[in-house]
């Protein structure tokens, strides 16, 4: 179902649950849980917002009873745990490749796909000081990488 | 018919509430 335009902004979050279905689908479920929550507060009101939120939840719920056996999906805390390990992994991953001057567009989409995953990270409650920096960091580097590369220069 | 789909869209939204409370609970 297309994304309506009031819903923009959880896109990349879908996106990302989409990219993990097979590879992590703990990852997908608690960006698509991030994304409802969101979308809620975005806009719950106009019908094709409503109509999409309606269905994205059925795929919660349905996501939910099949992996009813992983702890990470019934126990909050270690869902948390491992959003956050996961996270970080993309995250010391495009932060090594950067520091080894290699730049090329994984490493890019690993600096944004961490900062994705450290947004969907409030699910769980506020982030901490230092989890609110590297998604700062890594938002930030994503677009200037992204942005060099696109122009021709080296990235410092 | 402005009232009825006003009172159908917040019904929904309750639903969806709910639904997503629910599905928190059970985490």
């Amino acid at each position: 179902m297309a994304l309506p335009a009031q819903l923009r902004p959880i896109q990349h979050h879908l996106r990302t649950a989409q990219e993990h279905e097979a590879r992590d689908p703990v990852v997908a479920y608690y960006c698509r849980l991030y994304a409802m929550q969101s979308g809620m507060k975005l806009d719950s009101k106009t019908p094709e917002c409503r109509k999409f939120l309606i269905k994205l939840m059925d795929q919660l719920e349905s996501m939910k009873k099949e992996m009813s056996d992983h702890d990470s999906i019934t126990q909050e805390v270690v869902g948390n745990a491992h959003i956050e390990n996961y996270a970080l992994k993309m995250f010391i991953y495009a932060d090594n490749e950067d520091r080894g001057g290699r730049f090329h567009k994984n490493m890019i989409k690993s600096f944004y796909t961490s900062s994705l995953l450290l947004d969907v990270l409030c699910v769980f409650g506020e982030l901490s000081e230092e989890n609110i920096q590297h998604r700062k960091y890594a938002r930030w580097k994503a677009t200037y990488i992204h942005n060099c590369l696109k122009s021709g220069e080296t990235p410092q | 018919t402005g009232s009825v789909g006003t009172s159908v869209a917040s019904a929904e939204q309750d639903e969806l509430s709910n639904r997503l409370a629910k599905l928190r609970d059970q985490m």
